[in-house]
């Protein structure tokens, strides 16, 4: 489903360029479970966003679903990422002075699901990450790691064929961590791809796949379970 | 250096109230290090922003160096925070559109300290964190890691005599966490008090005291190193 071929992203010129990702290949199938760590700064989020289709790399290609994103423009790169694509950002990316419950459902207005339905998987989501009692509270009014499962379940509600997920226990205690990956493994079973970044053994423990990046290149890539 | 006796803080009212700390009691020596520790949403930000002088309790008394925090207007507050405490949040709370120098150098701008000072301490904060090669970029062009290794240079640059560090490594691999915690032990063997809030073993494990809060309590308070 993913194909990503010689993938450069650099920043800057001269001398503050900096080469986040500096050559990376990779290729990912339908329902892999694939964790991606590395020092900090080593350049996962910059080829998250790529997988994404927030970004574009500086040079080489990326497939999605054997479609070239480079040939897509801006609305197109946004239908592909609502339809196929939940994201759940480092920084949660929540929208301020809105509930959780409208901030879960949005992905779904932009969707064009109907509004009964809309609140139907929005409510389940919000279950599902344990926050049913916070669905009208805004981002303000919750705490790091409930913004973080927010985030979690804005990004399972719209049954996304892949998952991409930022860090997505950076904020939660251990057993919070648990409840979130299981959820991803229970997703992942049902054939959905999911991609992940993380700095915790623990979470990496239960991907099928790890990815290892240092100074945006990958390391090593060992499969752990079979496919 | 800090007491803490029945304070309760609770938001909103009638059906929506929550009780982020339902009574809490507490008392902190200088020079102590402190973790806390809890899951997700059981009050540890709500108690770290009270110590911090950024929010006031619901009832109850916090004293400060024997001062109790009631007594003062906003002023005073900021004063206090400003002299005192290094803070660094959850979410980082950098100036967006801002150099991560000039980001470190802020709280000093308001201390009073000179140009020149100001700027070789920012330096040298930004150079203990392993950031020495980003001083002029903004957040937006810095990973999460690393806008919470500059959060972390700028609550240390006025070298005040508490820090209070919320989830400090939570976005950082081992090495760069060990690095902020070898940063904090020798800032704490100086003589500094340390509270950091984390939801990591690792982390809990270099503090010589464990709180554990659960839904707004002390559940335990563990010495496990002498002072
Ligand atoms: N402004 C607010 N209005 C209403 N409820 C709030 C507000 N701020 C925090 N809360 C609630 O108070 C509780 C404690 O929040 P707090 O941020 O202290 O938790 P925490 O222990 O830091 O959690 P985390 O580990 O997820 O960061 C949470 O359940 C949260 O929803
Ligand atoms: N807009 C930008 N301009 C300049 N440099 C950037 C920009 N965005 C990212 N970088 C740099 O690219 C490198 C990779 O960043 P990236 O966010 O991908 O790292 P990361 O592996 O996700 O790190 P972390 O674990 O800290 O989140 C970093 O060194 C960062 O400073
Ligand atoms: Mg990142
Ligand atoms: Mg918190």
């Amino acid at each position: 489903v993913i194909v990503v071929h010689q993938v450069t992203k650099t920043y800057g010129m001269g001398d503050t360029e900096v080469h986040a990702l500096a050559g990376v290949s990779l290729a990912i199938q339908r329902g892999d479970f694939v964790a991606i760590m590395g020092a900090s700064g080593s350049g996962k989020s910059t080829l998250m966003n790529i997988l994404g289709c927030l970004d574009l790399p500086s040079t080489g290609r990326y497939l999605l679903d054997g479609v070239d994103v480079q040939g897509l423009d801006e609305t197109q790169l946004a239908e592909v990422r609502n339809r196929k694509i939940g994201f759940i950002f480092q920084s949660f990316n929540l929208i301020p002075r809105t509930s959780a419950i409208a901030n879960v459902e949005l992905p779904m207005v932009y969707a064009g699901v109907k509004k009964a339905e809309r609140r139907e998987r929005a409510l389940l989501a919000m279950e599902s990450v344990g926050l049913a009692k916070r669905l009208n509270h805004t981002p303000a009014e919750l705490s790091g790691g409930q913004q973080q499962r927010v985030a979690v379940a804005r990004a399972i509600a719209t049954n996304p064929a892949m998952i991409l997920a930022d860090e997505p226990t950076g904020n939660l205690d251990s057993a919070a961590s648990a409840d979130v990956l299981d959820l991803f493994e229970a997703l992942n079973a049902e054939g959905r791809t999911v991609v992940l970044i993380t700095h915790e053994n623990e979470v990496a423990d239960r991907a099928k796949r790890v990815i290892r990046l240092r100074d945006g290149r990958i390391l090593e890539d060992v499969r752990n379970q079979p496919l």
